[in-house]
């Protein structure tokens, strides 16, 4: 059985 | 302030170019759960400013706490405050530390 231990990571955008 | 003590400082970027010019990443519910600057664009605002840096923490804009804000949230609300012709210039609250 899969367990995600971590956040996903960020889009990242230009501002 | 004391050694254990995060250090922030605000940073005024006036806006001096059509764009901030700065990329975030990061959000509530990310790996990076305040946005981080990841690049400075040449020639924009906050480049000419030279006083943000790529890998500091934006903790606040204009006042404004971004903790708990997701990625699009928080860029939304920098993106408005730099659109904003209420203010000439744009207030981070930024830190080193992550």
């Amino acid at each position: 059985r899969e367990k995600r231990l971590t956040l996903p990571p960020s889009e990242i955008t230009l501002l | 302030p004391g050694l254990l003590e995060p250090t922030s400082t605000l940073v005024r970027v006036p806006k001096s170019a059509s764009t901030l010019g700065i990329a975030i990443e990061g959000g509530a519910n990310t790996r990076q759960p305040l946005p981080r600057i990841v690049t400075i664009q040449r020639g924009g605002s906050a480049h000419n400013c030279g006083q943000l840096k790529v890998g500091q923490i934006i903790l606040e804009v204009n006042g404004v706490s971004l903790r708990g804000r997701e990625h699009r949230d928080a860029a939304r609300l920098i993106a408005e405050a730099f659109k904003s012709k209420e203010r000439d210039y744009v207030d981070f609250l930024v830190t080193d530390f992550n």
